[in-house]
């Protein structure tokens, strides 16, 4: 899995 | 966060405060679909299970309360309150054509296989079509009104301006969500042909939009 951007956007 | 960002999200909440008051105001949901906004609420319901669990910004967890509870309440307003306006006939689109295919791609296609990973990419899947519903049923009856075609162009905004938002981020801090921009790409592509017909009868001043 690639990296796990952090959801940080609604 | 960023100019295209915060347009985005004011974009996003104008067009679910512009529907929610056209249902309420008018006390009908004639020419709405309720299939799409069904499928918003379970946008919002898979996106934010994160609510509780992880702060972000005071901004960010309000507008998450703020885009949950207009969505329950447009919901509400459509299936309960309203719903003898509701053009059940007109609101055919099969939506497990929808759930099921987004469902098996979030399986396949994720950051992490964890439950609220897989739900967040569900979610990110699932509103790059939770429109097409609301299209369907505009195509089906040849006409909407004005007032939701200025919904429909809000909405169609918002991830417009996402786009913009991830080349900012990716040219100024190297972020790039890969799953989210394919699917914001395809949600937009979605709302081009929308676009076109608002941009060229909408703002023309015509009382309301018929298709040819």
């Amino acid at each position: 899995a690639d990296e796990s951007p952090a959801h940080d956007e609604l | 966060m960023n100019v295209f960002r915060l347009l985005g999200d004011v974009s996003h909440l104008v067009a679910i405060i512009i529907l929610f008051l056209k249902i309420f105001r008018s006390k009908s949901c004639a020419g709405i679909s309720g299939k799409s906004q069904v499928l918003f609420a379970l946008v919002f319901t898979t996106r934010y299970l994160d609510l509780f669990t992880s702060f972000i910004s005071i901004y960010n967890t309000v507008m998450k309360v703020v885009f949950l509870v207009l969505s329950y309440a447009t919901v509400y307003l459509i299936y309960l309150r309203f719903r003898s306006s509701y053009d059940s006939e007109s609101d055919t689109f099969r939506v497990e054509f929808l759930l099921v295919p987004v469902a098996g791609l979030s399986f396949l296609e994720n950051y992490d296989f964890t439950p609220i990973e897989i739900l967040w990419t569900f979610s990110i899947y699932l509103e790059s079509v939770a429109i097409l519903p609301q299209l369907f049923m505009i195509t089906k009856t040849g006409e909407a009104e004005s007032i939701t075609t200025h919904y429909l162009f809000f909405l169609g905004l918002y991830r417009a301006l996402y786009l913009a938002n991830w080349v900012w981020r990716y040219h100024t801090e190297g972020f790039f969500d890969q799953i989210a921009v394919v699917s914001g790409v395809v949600q937009t592509i979605f709302y081009c042909d929308f676009f076109y017909l608002y941009v060229t009868k909408v703002l023309k001043g015509n009382s309301k939009l018929t298709l040819p």
